[in-house]
């Protein structure tokens, strides 16, 4: 289940459409201050289907399109989609390349697709379910975030053990 | 439920315990479960002994310290139960030249099974890269991105351009 | 006493605003004072509008965005009322080079007045040095100071040891 | 009131005595992780008249003497004298330089003493009152605190500015 490709359209700085092949090994994401690298992670876990707008530097799930600068007005829609490998079959589709696709408008409204097929925000997170994925898991470690782990209380500890298990 | 977690319990205190020895070059770490709350589940400590010291709690460690524990608990969970893909946003930020070459060294061993997104500015760690990739703001408030390939020593290890994506 | 915070206040703003300026080359930093809970003394909200995007809230800056308003309004307060001598602990890990030479930049300035100690892991602090010290642990846990001189671009910036302390 | 040396005996992972010069403009401290950079800022803090052990990061006051090694055993005491310049009077001393030294024991018995005289802790701390310093300044920036203003309540920022006015 590896990503494949990654697309923003209006998603915070990524105004224009933008896409971005993986690769398998390490891939270093590197560039200036304020550049977008921690936007990147935060359209992956936004893809995932994070609901919590505060996880992603926002107040409001709108917070993420785009907002426009001196010389762009702002837009009225974000779109993310974020395909997967599927050939060991862990997403429980028959596809061997799953594209999960979430949209939001200014209003809050959203839309979501899988493989182009329209469905509702559970029907992504259920998929990620079984996987451990989801937003938040241990694999997804943001700035700043590395030793929250031991900042953590031990109760806090445990369930982060429990969700591994 | 309460088997699986004993399980990975057992299975990660053992992994955090051979990752504490690689990164600190001898001491021991450890996980223990702690009865917490009067009726809670117990919780889950973290315990650190550094090569050549007293058994000091988490808090005194120093910030380069805090950092290689977290990672070595959060890469022994990665291995006990793998995850198909992990990203990090600047996790080794704090970690001097010696430190960045244990972590690139782990790093890479956790690549062999797991794809890797590291989001950094540590030349040390791009140069442990397969795949570089830059985010730029040429147009102010704007993200773009441009395949970089690193022409190592050529130039002090900075990135060289390839071609926009 | 009302009169003095007043007096700071607005000495501190000014100076805030400038400081801005010169790290981010344009925008617009400034401090208002809002009412906050019922009856309480107002609080004080930090303003910080980067050159070129829209006024977004301190929560959507980046890492390194945010170090450098926290560094301005530090620096703006050592300015209006300054202190015989000052010590930063890694304050510039989240930085990239070029943010890393205005901030050295900062530092020189500051150092006019102030007395200036920092402890640091960036190359382009140590090159900013006029003195440097070397603490190391030549014996296990134990910490021994040694006076080093930066010989530029030498051997990269790496201090060479001139004498033990 | 600029610093002109510090003398460290037993504090922390200082044992030997060590002393340090400082010197006007910008000196910087490097060296490894964990090697001893943030205890000597600890120390500072400490001459100054910190009374919360947990800013110097330990749980009692008595944690900051030296816990001893696989190779040697640990101190029962742990002394730090900081000597300031006084020639503009900033300290209300007929001294031209200031030297305070603190002493604490195993049991949490402090020593003071200001130019070598016994005094009281009220004493160290009245002693720099006046000039804004105290343990806790906008003047000394720990490790991981630089935004700590930004993550305050808006009352917080208020406070830090009233200290300086
Ligand atoms: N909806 C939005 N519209 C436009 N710009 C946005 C939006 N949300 C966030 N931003 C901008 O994105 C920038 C932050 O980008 P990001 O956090 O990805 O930087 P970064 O490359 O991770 O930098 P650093 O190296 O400092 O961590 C901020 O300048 C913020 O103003
Ligand atoms: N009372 C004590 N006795 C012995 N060792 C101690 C004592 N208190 C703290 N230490 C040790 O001091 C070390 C931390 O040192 P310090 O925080 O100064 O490192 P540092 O040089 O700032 O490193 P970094 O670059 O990672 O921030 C820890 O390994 C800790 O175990
Ligand atoms: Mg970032
Ligand atoms: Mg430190």
């Amino acid at each position: 289940m590896q990503l494949r490709r990654l697309e923003l359209v209006g998603f915070k700085t990524f105004v224009d459409r933008t896409e971005l092949e993986f690769h398998p090994g390490i891939t270093a994401i590197v560039g200036p201050n304020g550049s977008g690298k921690s936007n990147l992670m935060d359209g992956i876990r936004w893809a995932l289907g994070e609901t919590n707008a505060r996880l992603l530097r926002g107040s409001r799930m709108d917070d993420i399109i785009f907002a426009g600068t001196a010389s762009r007005r702002p837009h009225s829609l974000a779109r993310v989609s974020l395909t997967l490998e599927n050939g060991a079959g862990d997403l429980p589709l028959e596809f061997s390349e799953v594209t999960v696709s979430r949209a939001v408008t200014r209003g809050g409204e959203g839309e979501y697709a899988i493989n182009g097929l329209d469905c509702r925000l559970r029907d992504i997170q259920m998929l990620f379910l079984g996987t451990g994925l989801g937003g938040r898991s241990y694999a997804l470690i943001g700035q700043g975030e590395v030793d929250a782990v031991l900042r953590a209380t031990p109760l806090e500890r445990r369930q982060w053990l429990e969700e591994a298990a | 439920l309460r088997v699986r977690f004993d399980q990975t319990f057992v299975e990660v205190d053992r992994e955090f315990g051979r990752l504490f020895q690689q990164l600190f070059e001898g001491g021991q770490g450890s996980l223990e479960l702690v009865e917490d709350e009067l009726g809670a589940e117990p919780g889950l400590e973290v315990i650190a002994q550094l090569p050549g010291k007293k058994r000091r709690s988490l808090v005194a460690l120093s910030g380069g310290e805090r950092v290689l524990v977290a990672l070595a608990l959060i890469f022994a969970m990665l291995r006990v139960h793998p995850s198909p893909f992990c990203i990090f946003d600047e996790v080794e930020a704090a970690l001097d030249d010696e430190n960045t070459r244990r972590f690139t060294g782990l790093l890479r061993d956790l690549a062999q099974q797991t794809q890797v997104l590291i989001i950094t500015h540590n030349k040390g760690t791009m140069a442990a890269a397969d795949v570089l990739y830059g985010v730029t703001m040429q147009e102010l408030g704007t993200s773009s991105l441009v395949s970089l390939r690193l022409v190592p020593s050529q130039n002090g290890g900075e990135p060289e351009p390839r071609e926009e994506l």
